[in-house]
């Protein structure tokens, strides 16, 4: 068995590396760190959760993903990272330490694992879920616009060959009935951050509807001392909002069904970078990314856990 | 696999709505090989486009005919790639 102490956290890695791993984290960290499979995707691979908890039963949670969009390697890198960072940090940080106190944490950092492992032995820069659509000789659904919210809306497509194709209905990607199912199977959930890449953001609902969602001000608020805290690091600039008002109305994202099934803490990051490479991001640059988006990622979980709803 | 060998990202800046809604229409054609890496949106954010080679003069001639202004981001994509496995493997070598 590899060892988290030799794994490279600087470098990309394969699915089956990551899959690895997540066994690697769990081994090393059996009280506190565990591996749930929330479902399967198109092509029948495993959707993974890491669970952190330290005991209780069904405590409120924060749930975090990476990599829906598979292209954006960046954001499974830093998902290993944050996963790590979690694991190592419990006993010895006290902020990690009093939020796994209270409450569990789950991470998927593969949430579309058929293009994933598609990024890697056929297009680099596939962005979709792998499946087939009927009529089409188009392959995937964009799995950010298959949400049951402002379904079919504006910024969405209903074109299978678009990047931005809806999917049929609302979720018909089994990658996101899996996350619907578990976030209301657990009905415990008080926080979803989504990652994404690039172009330095921490958004907030609404995305489908640019009417102000009625936490706004203390999303708002949230968001610009989380991304005060990510810019004292390397001083990355990030801007914040709701999607709508910053960057465009997009119907069917993850943020807006989470926020419209009761989940307050509702957000998405774009990680780095603006105006250089894109979803491109050089490796040397993983490190720096994980390291300014935690405390922004801490920012909003220690909100979560001192404002209990 | 997929090679990307003198592909390029275009890094564009809409001046006005009007250029916005003609960004658009690329998208809207949807020829699979071309595709936004960041949507038009609204004004002031950029958009990146990746162009295969092959549609590079087309893109870049719809782009100066209607006066839309760009810059290359990424000069060949596939260039960025062999990099990024070269790391990769030096990595699991290590």
């Amino acid at each position: 068995r590899s060892s988290t102490s030799t794994f490279d956290f600087g470098s990309y890695h394969t699915l089956d590396e990551i899959y690895d791993w997540m066994n690697t984290l769990v081994h090393d960290h059996p009280t506190l760190v565990s591996k749930v499979q929330i479902g399967q995707s198109y092509e029948s691979r495993p959707l993974y959760v890491l669970k952190f908890s330290t005991g209780g039963s069904n405590r409120s949670a924060i749930w975090l993903d990476t990599g829906i969009h598979s292209r954006e390697w960046i954001t499974q890198a830093v998902g290993v990272w944050t996963a790590n960072k979690i694991a190592t940090g419990y006993g010895q940080d006290p902020s990690i330490t009093a939020i796994l106190d209270s409450m569990d944490v789950f991470i998927e950092i593969i949430a579309n694992p058929d293009g994933f492992a598609f990024t890697h032995s056929t297009d680099r820069m596939w962005r979709k879920t792998r499946s087939i659509n009927a009529g089409s000789h188009c392959i995937g659904v964009d799995p950010n616009r298959n949400w049951d919210a402002g379904f079919g809306g504006s910024g969405s497509s209903s074109n299978p060959c678009s990047e931005l194709y809806r999917g049929p209905y609302a979720h018909s990607e089994g990658e996101v009935q899996a996350i619907v199912d578990f976030i209301c199977g657990h009905g415990n959930v008080k926080a979803v951050i989504s990652i994404h890449s690039y172009s330095q953001m921490l958004l907030f609902p609404y995305g489908y509807k640019t009417a102000p969602a009625p936490n706004h001000q203390e999303l708002n608020e949230l968001a610009k001392k989380a991304v005060s805290d990510l810019a004292t690091i390397f001083g990355t600039k990030y801007t914040y909002g709701s999607i709508a008002e910053t960057i465009y109305v997009a119907a069917g994202t993850t943020v807006d069904w989470a926020y419209k099934n009761g989940v307050k803490y509702s957000f998405t990051f774009e990680l780095r970078d603006t105006g250089h490479y894109g979803f491109l991001l050089p490796s040397n640059q993983i490190i720096p990314t994980a390291t300014e988006t935690w405390p922004a990622l801490l920012d909003i979980m220690i909100h979560v856990l001192e404002h209990p709803y | 696999k997929k090679t990307f060998v003198g592909d390029q990202v275009l890094h564009i800046t809409p001046r006005d709505e009007e250029q916005i809604t003609l960004l658009r229409l690329l998208d809207d054609q949807t020829h699979p090989e071309v595709n936004y890496w960041r949507h038009p949106s609204i004004l002031g954010h950029p958009a990146d486009l990746l162009v295969p080679s092959s549609r590079l003069q087309e893109i870049k001639g719809f782009l100066d005919s209607h006066n839309i202004s760009y810059s290359t981001m990424i000069e060949d994509v596939q260039k960025l790639l062999d990099e990024e496995m070269k790391t990769m493997i030096k990595s699991r070598r290590t």
